[in-house]
């Protein structure tokens, strides 16, 4: 990260919201701006006030090309999106948006929320970081608004200029934070044993377990594999000491921290049919050296000494996993029981008795 | 006549390197400064500069894989300090 000293020498800044773009409900605007702001408050003590008269420390104005007094200019679409000043009087604390740009609250154009917290980064006194998976890195890449926009490095350099105690008010901030574990409905998109952790996964984070001593740990997926996506939807640990990550109709095997070579490759590879688009769960069981791979209500069983998928699959898990009727949004083994999770649930498989052998909740490893 | 693509090509190239580098990696002028102006850097500088920055290969040389990096779209603050 990168500081622009000094910072605001107050932590009550107000903002003013000079005019909208015509791209999005004026209520779409002021919602995106809100929750830019909440997700540097959330990390510092830092409050921020809306006013609708006067001069903010943070004036927000779309606008085109050259633009008033402003010593910067703007380019019509694509190129600069917006720009903002350091804090301090005049211009400091400013922010403009570039109104030749398609504005919107979702993936398509550019999205105002992200933009306005990486411009809002700038007005707290954060310069660019050339950390590519950081929110204050120059160039614009979408990230699900559903997920935490700071990376470790953004958290470092906001907290340099203004200490990291939050004032965090009594309801939990709107904007989204990282995953709470302990909440009722928490529920993963993927799980594996890693030797002898256990690795949670959800949207850009991942939890490493330590089942035997009850740690825990909250890491960005990107910290350990910088090369994989989020959002991955299926992984397992299989019997050469290697990961497998799956994420629509790609896989990659990491081995430590490195992506092995040749990687991604096509889940066809595999061996599965052209019509399977996406592996929900899969799991390696380590005393028969079998891999089940789980999709909607069936499941594929492969060799993993013969490196083939066996015949006559796939089978109804329902009918060779009797109660495990619903979708597999992930599965593990740990000390020859499997754990089966859908939402916010989990079931303990006895793969010898072959029965369910009870029902718990999803974060039931998190010590809640 | 006629004009071979490829130069116009280059053109472009060249202009848009200079415009990214004169707009990202140019020292902005301090207002406050007193005395004497730091001498003004090359453009291969500011182009190892920049390559450096976004961890390119640091050639001063706008190769394809620079001239992509910067026809991204991007926030208008210079990567380098006041």
């Amino acid at each position: 990260y990168g500081v622009t000293l000094p910072g605001w020498k107050k932590t009550n800044l107000t903002y003013r919201i000079v005019n909208h773009t015509p791209d999005m409900r004026e209520e779409d605007v002021d919602q995106a701006i809100q929750k830019a702001f909440e997700v540097w408050s959330t990390v510092t003590p830092l409050i921020f006030t809306r006013i609708y008269e006067g001069i903010a420390d943070v004036m927000i104005a779309f606008r085109t090309k050259a633009h008033g007094h402003c010593p910067r200019y703007f380019d019509g679409p694509l190129g600069v999106l917006a720009h903002a000043f350091p804090p301090g009087n005049g211009f400091g604390g400013d922010v403009h948006f570039d109104e030749d740009e398609d504005w919107t609250s979702g993936s398509a154009g550019f999205n105002l929320f992200l933009v306005a917290a990486h411009e809002f980064g700038h007005a707290l006194g954060l310069s660019h970081s050339n950390d590519q998976r950081a929110l204050m890195y120059p160039n614009y890449a979408y990230v699900s608004p559903s997920e935490f926009p700071l990376s470790p490095d953004d958290i470092r350099g906001i907290q340099s200029i203004y200490g990291s105690q939050p004032n965090v008010p009594d309801e939990k901030p709107s904007t989204p934070t990282s995953p709470k574990t302990c909440g009722s409905q928490m529920s993963f998109d993927a799980v594996t044993t890693l030797r002898r952790e256990v690795i949670f996964l959800k949207g850009r984070h991942l939890w490493r377990v330590y089942p035997d001593h009850s740690e825990v740990e909250l890491e960005l997926i990107s910290t350990f594999w910088p090369m994989l996506p989020s959002g991955i939807q299926a992984a397992y640990e299989n019997m050469k000491d290697q990961i497998l990550f799956f994420k629509g109709n790609k896989f990659w095997v990491i081995s430590g921290y490195q992506v092995l070579l040749g990687y991604p490759k096509s889940i066809n590879t595999l061996g599965f049919p052209k019509g399977v688009k996406k592996i929900d769960a899969a799991v390696c069981n380590k005393n028969t050296g079998k891999t089940d791979f789980f999709i909607g209500d069936k499941y594929w069983r492969y060799d993993e000494y013969k490196q083939s998928m066996e015949k006559g699959y796939p089978r109804q898990t329902a009918n060779d996993f009797p109660g495990i009727s619903q979708k597999v949004d992930a599965v593990f083994q740990q000390k020859g029981f499997f754990y089966f999770f859908h939402g916010p649930k989990q079931w303990e498989f006895d793969p010898t008795a072959n029965k369910v052998i009870r029902e718990i909740k999803s974060n039931s490893w998190f010590n809640c | 006549l006629p004009v071979h693509p490829e130069n116009d090509n280059h053109k472009e190239d060249a202009k848009l390197v200079q415009d990214y580098l004169n707009k990202f990696y140019a020292i902005e002028p301090d207002p406050n400064q007193l005395g004497w102006k730091a001498k003004a850097e090359s453009t291969a500088e500011k182009l190892q500069k920049m390559q450096q920055f976004f961890g390119l290969k640091v050639t001063g040389k706008p190769d394809s894989e620079t001239l992509e990096v910067m026809k991204k779209p991007r926030c208008g603050v210079p990567d380098v300090g006041l």
